[in-house]
């Protein structure tokens, strides 16, 4: 029988430390350093590498508890993508268009951000980019209206992937939750999409917001997925663990940045891996 | 709230109405979470958590305060203190065009809080242009065009020249011979670890000497602020603008930059219309980040 290493309260801390400063949060932080103090004390690794790989499985193992992520369903899919201001979307949706255009997805783009300067000439660019339609109004039109459009025009050009910008918004308005919740009444209800997905984008360098921002976005547009940005500086993230214990939803990718090709499949054991430094 | 817990914590604790070894740990403990909760970065609290110790165990037995006053005005005090005095103002250069100059993280909030610059300044009387480096982003430059007509301010970009430096030179020739007081120039967002782009800023900073530098940071920002302000302050950082304090974080990034830096707080970022600029209060911060 081997010696197991120690875990001690020396281990205790520094596993706490490494969280909290990835954003983990003060109390999911404890929460996790009990999980994995008791699982190492049953399991009892051999040495300080074999501790490390079962820290990194059980981390590793709370990102995967969020539900699989769902493949697009055939016929026209529209993903709407939300989030507070800033956290990245329009430059995710430019990402995204390439990459599912690049698996042979027939991609438009809805540019119902009609409040932000420049949001549309923005967008427009990244839909030149990777050569797809992109279905916009002028400043100040109603994002309902763009979003109609758009799913009549996927509809005529047999799209399968409409993916629509909005605009940046703080969760604690209230007005604003409801014009998202109106964007997806009106493609749902009146245009009858039947696979509408709305993602929710979180700025990884943001703290404990970023759970609010979760409950609060899904209190009025069911988060179905997670895209988590900025991920090629020194932010860790670590603010999905509290968001993961939480509600069940997947992390479908991570923004490693500005380019068009700045986009990785969410891989829960690299990012624990990483979180841990 | 955190003063709620704390008056549990010396109730419950009873004692003889005064601040003692045993009583102070859990009201440590339970300031030490609310600040992380906060988004205070981990070194930051540490640090404030021994202040607040040794203020606490040294201080002088204040007859009209409960302990659990007395510890809550020591925390007060000291949080006040660490955000720095209010009003420091924005300077004004020793000839014109006064020059600001935006740094900061990618979708931070600059180019929209030039655009409150420009309106807020342009309304005290001064005659302001607004002139764009970020070459990068696509429609930064429109961006910026649309916030500067919709703020009433000019704007000027040299067409075809995309060399951030050269641009920022042009401009400042361009508000000197048009006899403008402010010139404001947005930068792109960049990462404090891209090295090229903090060369580029340093450049830009170097050619032109702006009477501020302001460092743009989200207010939602977590851990990361200490290591954000840490690589930007070499550059010559003269203030912070804090951004997105409209909704409902806590705030503690303010906390960790400022002890990052030791730069002021100079302007605080309420919205995305373009007056929504105030000036840094810090009770009302301090009342927010132990809320
Ligand atoms: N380094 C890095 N920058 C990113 C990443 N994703 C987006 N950005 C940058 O972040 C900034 C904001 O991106 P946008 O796509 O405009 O964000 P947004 O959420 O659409 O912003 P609003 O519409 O104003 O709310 C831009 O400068 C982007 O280039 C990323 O993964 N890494
Ligand atoms: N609610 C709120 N939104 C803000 C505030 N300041 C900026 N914004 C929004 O934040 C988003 C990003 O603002 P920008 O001005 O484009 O940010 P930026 O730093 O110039 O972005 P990059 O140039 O890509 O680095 C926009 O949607 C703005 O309207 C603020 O104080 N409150
Ligand atoms: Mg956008
Ligand atoms: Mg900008």
């Amino acid at each position: 029988i081997g010696r197991a290493v120690k875990i001690d309260d020396e281990f205790c801390e520094r596993l706490e430390e490494a969280l909290l400063l990835s954003d983990v949060g003060a109390s999911t932080a404890a929460l996790i350093v009990d999980e994995i103090k008791s699982k190492a004390m049953e399991k009892r690794p051999a040495d300080a590498e074999a501790l490390n790989a079962l820290v990194v499985d059980i981390l590793a193992e709370i990102l995967e508890s969020g539900a699989a992520a769902e493949p697009l369903a055939p016929g026209l899919n529209v993903v709407m993508m939300m989030g507070v201001n800033g956290s990245g979307k329009t430059t995710t949706i430019g990402k995204l268009a390439m990459r599912y255009k690049a698996e042979g997805r027939k991609v438009m783009l809805a540019a119902c951000d009609t409040f932000r300067a420049a949001a549309s000439e923005q967008l427009e660019i990244w839909a030149k980019r990777s050569d797809v339609p992109i279905i916009r109004q002028r400043e100040g039109a109603d994002p309902s209206a763009v979003m109609y459009d758009a799913i009549q025009a996927a509809r005529a050009r047999g799209a399968d992937l409409l993916i629509a910008d909005t605009a940046g918004r703080l969760h604690t308005q209230s007005n604003l939750m409801r014009e998202l919740q109106k964007i997806q009444r009106v493609a749902v209800e009146k245009a009858g999409v039947e696979n509408f997905r709305a993602w929710l984008v979180l700025d990884s360098t943001i703290g404990r917001n970023s759970y609010n921002q979760v409950q609060q976005f899904g209190q009025a547009v069911p988060v179905d997925a997670l895209v988590l940005t900025k991920m090629d500086g020194t932010a860790r993230g670590g603010v999905v663990f509290s968001i993961l214990k939480e509600w069940r939803m997947p992390i479908m990718f991570v923004g490693v940045g500005e380019k068009m090709e700045d986009l990785l499949p969410f891989n829960a054991s690299e990012f624990s891996r990483a979180l841990l430094g | 709230s955190f003063t709620e817990k704390l008056g549990g914590i010396f109730r419950k604790l009873g004692g003889k109405g005064r601040i003692t070894e045993s009583n102070v740990q859990e009201a440590l403990r339970e300031l030490r979470f609310t600040l992380l909760d906060a988004d205070v970065n981990f070194e930051v609290v540490k640090k404030f958590i021994a202040n607040v110790k040794e203020a606490a165990m040294g201080e002088e037995v204040l007859k009209s305060l409960t302990p659990h006053q007395q510890f809550f005005k020591i925390v007060k005090d000291n949080l006040i203190d660490m955000l720095g005095g209010e009003h420091a103002a924005l300077a004004t250069g020793p000839k014109k065009p006064t020059v600001y100059l935006l740094c900061g993280l990618q979708g931070s909030g600059k180019t929209t809080t030039c655009g409150k610059l420009a309106g807020q300044q342009s309304k005290k009387g001064k005659r302001v242009l607004a002139t764009p480096l970020d070459i990068y982003r696509p429609a930064a430059i429109e961006q910026l065009r649309i916030v500067a007509g919709k703020t009433g301010v000019s704007f000027f970009f040299p067409e075809g020249d995309n060399d951030p430096v050269s641009i920022a030179r042009k401009a400042v020739s361009h508000a000197e011979d048009n006899n403008y007081d402010l010139l404001l120039l947005d930068t792109a967002g960049r990462l404090h670890v891209d090295e090229k782009m903090m060369e580029e800023v340093r450049a830009i900073i170097s050619a032109v000497n702006p009477t501020e530098v302001l460092l743009v940071v989200d207010g939602m920002t977590g851990q990361d602020a200490v290591n954000i302000a840490t690589s930007f302050d070499p550059v010559g950082v003269t203030g912070i603008v804090l951004t997105k304090m409209d909704g409902d974080t806590r705030g503690g990034a303010a906390l960790s930059v400022k002890y990052a830096t030791g730069k002021p707080i100079k302007l605080i970022g309420t919205g995305e219309k373009f007056d929504a600029l105030e000036s840094f209060h810090p009770d009302r911060f301090v009342s927010r980040i132990l809320d």
